[in-house]
């Protein structure tokens, strides 16, 4: 799965994702991707996500909208994502990823998983990492 | 305010023979989407033209890269959502098409649904005049391979699934 989330200089917010699904799923087998407040989300009021993970799972817990419900409710941007996937592991046991902006342009790329690769561009700096805790820097 | 973009893979175990053309790919998409955000372009562009790119780069899983259903065929999903309008379109289980994520957009700008799925999905793609792909140049030695791995007797299909992101 692939995913984007943007704030453009007017403050507008978007999501976009993309995924060819599970490895030898069954066929006419739909998962979180198209699904709209599962595999994205997008509000100018509160923010933009989009996800990738344990598709069933992510669907049983419309995972970006819960993370847009978190910010509503006054969450930043990484504590509403976290709390989003936390919710969803332990509730159904799914693991995944997401990637977060606020309107004001606050961002986070947030897994469960081991894994999850993942950019952001800033102020002309890109940030990126692929494991838990990591971050590297360079200028654009 | 400053515009950003920010971009995911997935959030399956990357090999590590592997794991630095992830890396590589999605910080050229970052690039990509923040160059259209720089020059004063929408966050909608921007991340249609993220996905895009990560769409033709055979590592990840969607477009060309993504990974095989029972029948060893590609079938995929994609939405986009505009944050000003709440605008959103969508298509799943589509075939033959190099960019879903630009169907997806179509569906939001030119149809009032938000999901068109399969058969639906293609035939909108046509009288969009978005070409059709040939099947086999959406798939991938590596998408092929683990295909095949997962087709060896004694494996669980269901059960190996279980374990797997999609």
């Amino acid at each position: 799965t692939v995913g984007a989330v943007a704030v453009d200089s007017e403050g507008n917010v978007a999501c976009a994702t993309s995924t060819g699904g599970l490895v030898n799923k069954m066929e006419g087998r739909v998962g979180d991707t198209s699904c709209i407040g599962s595999g994205g989300y997008a509000d100018n009021q509160v923010g933009a996500v989009s996800t990738t993970g344990h598709g069933e799972a992510i669907m049983k817990v419309t995972l970006a909208r819960l993370i847009l419900f978190h910010m509503e409710q006054g969450q930043s941007v990484e504590a509403a994502s976290d709390l989003g996937l936390a919710y969803m592991e332990s509730r159904v046991g799914g693991l995944g990823g997401v990637v977060t902006v606020d309107p004001q342009g606050h961002w986070a790329a947030r897994f469960s998983s081991s894994q999850m690769a993942w950019a952001a561009a800033q102020k002309d700096t890109l940030h990126y990492g692929l494991l838990t805790g990591e971050e590297f820097t360079q200028s654009i | 305010m400053f515009p950003v973009v920010v971009v995911h893979g997935g959030s399956d175990m990357v090999p590590k023979e592997r794991s630095e053309n992830s890396k590589l790919g999605v910080c050229s998409a970052a690039r990509a989407g923040y160059a259209i955000l720089r020059a004063g372009g929408s966050s909608m562009d921007a991340v249609v033209e993220a996905v895009s790119q990560l769409e033709n780069n055979p590592y990840f899983n969607a477009g060309c890269g993504s990974v095989l259903n029972i029948r060893g065929e590609v079938e995929m999903d994609a939405i986009v959502m505009d944050g000003k309008t709440l605008g959103s379109g969508a298509v799943s289980a589509v075939r033959n098409i190099a960019n879903p994520i630009q169907l997806a957009r179509l569906v939001m700008d030119k149809t009032s649904h938000v999901c068109l799925t399969a058969k639906g999905a293609n035939q909108f793609a046509r009288s969009m005049g978005v070409a059709e792909v040939p099947p086999e140049s959406l798939i991938t030695e590596y998408a092929r391979m683990r295909w095949t791995k997962n087709l060896a007797p004694g494996t669980d299909t269901g059960e190996s699934q279980m374990g797997k992101m999609g």
